[in-house]
């Protein structure tokens, strides 16, 4: 998924994420251009995935219906008043970008880190189907030893997702990207 | 002659003295049948003359006005006998007096005038600044998956496009720049928060299935015809329909900074080069490899490419907007020939009915910030129920990342499961009764009283349904 995040001089928030489902979607380019989507890959069927976990009858297909998306834009203001911090989050990564979204809105509203620090550190995700708590690789061994010393059964990767964020705090704004990723960026003007 | 003049300069200075106005009209007044002075009183212009004169020596100028008014301090006129002044009943100065009333009003409609003036000014700058457009670039941030396209939001804001017209520009830019992750051909979501009104609005443009989608068809052969896989792309819909809202600029200038970017090119990113050189979608036509494999092989990070059709479909939709994606034109029927063709069911009715939903996120209030997400079909009532379930642990920064970190992930467990629940509401008046659930506290408080403090969940605690199974 891609992410837009715009905090601008006119006292609006933007958060917008897009997708295209796979890299690429479908693989289908028309002759004007324009890639077509993948997007039905994220209903519900039977027997579609190796792990056999149960469909969701929610999310199943119907003409016209449009499916379960983790696409998470997310606004936080002050929950009264206007003085305080507001923020502009994205994810990507499906249902990593949950994950992701909650530890960074944990490290900013609960830890009162930066948020530059909050996108640094390392995420963790638990992936319901195979059981594995996946860890990114910012994570240390000893953190991984106390997990799984408490029954976590502890998977590391190199990336779970890219959390990008903006951050406004009165009239003090700032546009970081997730450290994670190599192309993104984030300008503030001053 | 001495008294006369005296009162040559008496008069001189009665009317003009700037010592003391009130007491220089309170002056003994002079007989009518007094004869007249030998050297006449002064003109005004004579009297002008005298005041401006530079020659004037200013030390007599002040013993004089001092002079002038001892008379007008004593109580009793008739004890002063030895004194040449006499009791009148005519106002010499009656000529300046009215000459003083006159000016008088002259000052009245100066400082009506002034007053006026201010006001007006005053009442102009007040509308200004709450109606008119910002005259100092305030602060502002931007940032997106590329860095091209942060500047070119950057580009949009600074020639006072509002924070919309930035976004859509931006996305519009990651559709050239990151064609793995996102395009025309896709959907998303966008929220937009007015931060002095408190408002917010979710414009929803995800694929929607199309009309002959069945089931039975995905399952026999999703894998195998990739035209099956294909949603109505919402995207050209959604953010036209956030121009429409909050856009500044004309439509067609925003779509034309990202037609520039195409037509002009852009240096392949790090994670593109990466897509195309790992990620290419099963059997790739030539048609893409030509596109995006120009010189036979992926292209190296920060090579230029350019994408001269993707401006030519811009440039069209910043002139005929969203109609010439949707109506049946050219680039509709091309879209559903092209998924027809790998097996999909799309058809230009499926275009012609899609529409964008405004709609308002689901919002929860964490630690004092009201937090807002996208509605179901996305799964923003699970990320605030993870966060009510994360509020009511001890969570601060005395107590160890390492027991943050199971709290958190036992949370996530219950968040995720909950979200698994999650589809369509248009289809489904279940889902509704599922994120008020997810919305509450007291199912939170519930939920976290299932957490142990030491030891992982052996299984999950809610039934957990298909996630994500394909890679986003």
């Amino acid at each position: 998924a891609a992410q837009v995040l715009v905090m601008g001089p006119d006292d609006f928030i933007v958060a917008m994420v897009s997708s295209l489902n796979r890299p690429f979607g479908s693989g289908l380019l028309t002759p004007s251009g324009i890639l077509l989507n993948s997007q039905m890959l994220d209903f519900s069927w039977p027997n579609r995935t190796a792990n056999h976990s149960a469909p969701s009858l929610e999310n199943s297909v119907q003409p016209g219906k449009r499916p379960l998306s983790f696409l998470l834009p997310t606004v936080v203001r002050p929950a009264e008043g206007l003085c305080g911090t507001y923020l502009a989050l994205g994810a990507n990564g499906a249902a990593r970008g949950l994950s992701g979204l909650t530890q960074v809105l944990l490290n900013v509203l609960t830890l009162n880190r930066n948020l530059s620090d909050s996108l640094a550190r390392g995420r963790l995700h638990p992936d319901l189907q195979s059981n594995l708590l996946q860890v990114d690789s910012e994570f240390t061994e000893e953190e991984i030893e106390f997990l799984e010393a408490r029954g976590h059964h502890v998977e590391k990767v190199d990336v779970l997702s890219w959390v990008h964020g903006s951050r406004r705090t009165n009239t003090f704004i700032i546009g970081v990207k997730d450290p994670r990723s190599p192309d993104a960026a984030g300008a503030t003007i001053l | 002659m001495a008294a006369e003049n005296e009162a040559s300069q008496e008069s001189a200075l009665g009317a003009y003295s700037p010592v003391d106005y009130m007491s220089i009209t309170s002056f003994p007044r002079l007989p009518e049948d007094e004869p007249a002075p030998a050297a006449p009183l002064r003109g005004r212009k004579d009297e002008d003359a005298f005041l401006g004169d530079p020659d004037t020596d200013p030390d007599s100028f002040l013993k004089s006005a001092r002079l002038q008014r001892l008379p007008s301090s004593s109580s009793e006129m008739g004890s002063q006998d030895g004194s040449p002044l006499r009791e009148t009943r005519k106002d010499p100065f009656s000529a300046a007096a009215a000459e003083c009333s006159c000016r008088q009003d002259g000052l009245t409609v100066i400082v009506t005038a002034c007053l006026t003036f201010a006001t007006g000014v005053t009442v102009a700058l007040v509308m200004q600044i709450y109606f008119g457009d910002p005259q100092i670039f305030q602060q502002g941030a931007v940032v997106t998956d590329a860095s091209s396209c942060t500047a070119l939001g950057m580009e949009v804001l600074s020639k006072q496009g509002s924070s919309v017209d930035a976004a859509v520009a931006a996305a519009l830019c990651l559709g050239i720049v990151a064609p793995h992750s996102s395009g025309l051909g896709g959907g998303g979501v966008m929220l937009v928060h007015d931060i002095r009104r408190n408002e917010s609005h979710l414009i929803d443009f995800r694929e929607s299935a199309p009309g002959a989608l069945r089931e039975e068809a995905l399952q026999r052969s999703w894998d195998t015809k990739p035209g099956l896989l294909v949603g109505v792309p919402g995207m050209v819909k959604g953010l036209h329909e956030a121009h429409q809202l909050y856009g500044r600029l004309p439509w067609s200038q925003v779509l034309a900074f990202a037609a520039a970017v195409a037509q002009d090119g852009f240096n392949v990113t790090h994670d593109l080069a990466h897509a195309l050189a790992e990620q290419l979608p099963p059997n790739a036509s030539d048609r893409f490899l030509d596109t995006f494999l120009p010189l036979g092989h992926p292209p190296l990070p920060g090579s230029l490419l350019r994408r001269p059709d993707l401006a030519e479909v811009l440039d069209i939709l910043g002139t005929s907007g969203p109609a010439a994606f949707y109506n049946g034109g050219n680039l509709t029927l091309e879209m559903v020939a092209e998924a027809q063709h790998a097996g999909g069911v799309i058809t230009e009715e499926d275009f012609s009915n899609y529409s964008a939903l405004t709609e308002k996120p689901v919002c929860g209030v964490y630690r004092g910030h009201l937090v807002l997400s996208p509605p179901p079909p996305h799964t923003g009532p699970a990320l605030i129920s993870a966060l009510n379930i994360l509020e009511g642990f001890n969570l601060t920064s005395l107590v160890s990342r390492e027991q943050a970190l199971h709290w958190v992930a036992e949370t996530l467990k219950i968040a995720l499961a909950l979200a698994s629940r999650l589809g369509d509401p248009v289809y489904d008046s279940t889902i509704t009764e599922s994120m008020d659930d997810m919305l509450s506290k007291v199912e939170a408080a519930n939920f976290r009283g299932h957490i142990s403090d030491s030891q992982a969940a052996p299984a999950p605690l809610l039934p957990v349904y298909e996630l994500d199974g394909a890679p986003t």
